[in-house]
């Protein structure tokens, strides 16, 4: 079995992968690209047998090919974002712009004046039918951009009609005594705080 | 000198050590909410003092503290974010929602209908006074939230105004050919894809 830590990097390297126009790249020059080392690089790798070849590296298109069936990418995967308002409207704009191997099957909101309205091809749906969406479109991915306060109450809906993951941005957390839906908190703030470290001065730690 | 990774498992670990009622902790229940294993939360904290006590675990307020400290996060730091659209506006609110370690000194955009708009306290100016802005105010940190189309040209001008590092969301690389400007680039899709790994049906690997 792959450890899950390095089932979460698997994706910063495909991007890497995909944006390189060599043919061959290394443990090195991915480490480089995503910020881990290369030793974690060849560990990671290593799990799935991808061993590359001393000397001259991994061939990129195998090794991309390799990680996206790992992922189940090439098995798409459908997912439902809940609360369209400005960070659901830029997500849903954003996975509809060039290749992104996440495509939402459906967008739910609470607010009539937002339900009806089209976001590139998808068009909001009223949260009331979230039960039956989830079912007829078989979802198993749910992202939650909705307010703090309507958050515990969605997620439970949500794992209720069968999601197996919710990637949660709002600053609350939710299903914390049950472990049967995987879920991710997302904190943007928490990577502009590691990068706070990199552009302040430090006295001898 | 503490290692690159380790400061970038930082935040995760005070945003765990922050939302905890709890007076202890240890490498095990940080590890459990944060997703890396005890060891590396174990190792991470070693690297500045930390090692806690066996069998008691870490004090959590003294814990947290020490990571503020490290980061930086006692000395507040500012940010300025470019391209107030649907994105930009969902980070300026959640910032200035409760407490958020980073507060964007300022916001700037080209579209005349957004500059002079107010989101919260701030007041969205013209990208024009780009220059004037970072250097006057000191500003270390950019976000980058406009098209693709405009990333590069943007990133270039904050970099010549002084800008130590840029969190960027256009899905496009931006500075590649220099490294005195740190440059992370974030896709909120990579969340969703090591998601898709969790709940897709796998066969033997
Ligand atoms: N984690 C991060 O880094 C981060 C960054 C930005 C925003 N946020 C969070 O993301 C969430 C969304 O932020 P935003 O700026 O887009 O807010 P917003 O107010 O613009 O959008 C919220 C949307 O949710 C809808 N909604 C409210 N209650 C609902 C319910 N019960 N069912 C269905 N839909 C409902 C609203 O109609 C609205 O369209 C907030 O919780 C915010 O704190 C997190
Ligand atoms: N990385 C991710 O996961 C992710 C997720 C969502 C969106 N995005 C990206 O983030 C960016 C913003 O997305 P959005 O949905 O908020 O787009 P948007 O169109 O709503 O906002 C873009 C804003 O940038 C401004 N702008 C355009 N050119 C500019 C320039 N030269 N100088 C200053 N301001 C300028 C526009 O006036 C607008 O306000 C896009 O590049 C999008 O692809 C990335």
């Amino acid at each position: 079995r792959i450890p899950d830590s390095t089932i979460r990097r698997l994706p910063a390297y495909l991007r890497v992968l995909e944006s390189q126009k060599e043919e061959r790249t290394t443990s090195v020059a991915l480490g480089e690209r995503t910020g881990y080392s290369s030793e974690q690089v060849r560990k990671d790798l290593a799990y799935f047998g991808a061993f590359g070849t001393r000397g001259v590296g991994y061939d990129v298109s195998q090794l991309g090919q390799q990680i996206r069936h790992i992922l189940g990418l090439d098995r798409s995967v459908t997912a439902v974002l809940v609360g369209v308002g400005h960070l659901g409207t830029a997500l849903l704009r954003y996975t509809q712009e060039g290749v992104r191997d996440v495509q939402f099957a459906a967008a739910l909101d609470n607010n009539p004046q937002v339900i009806g309205g089209a976001i590139g091809s998808i068009v909001v749906e009223d949260i009331k039918h979230l039960e039956s969406v989830v079912r007829e479109r078989k979802i198993r991915l749910a992202v939650l951009t909705v307010p703090a306060a309507a958050a515990e109450s969605v997620a439970l809906r949500l794992a209720e009609a069968g999601v197996g993951a919710i990637l949660n941005f709002a600053p609350v957390p939710i299903l914390t005594d049950q472990d049967r839906v995987l879920v991710q908190n997302l904190d943007l703030t928490l990577e502009m705080q590691a990068m706070a470290y990199f552009v302040t001065e430090h006295d001898d730690l």
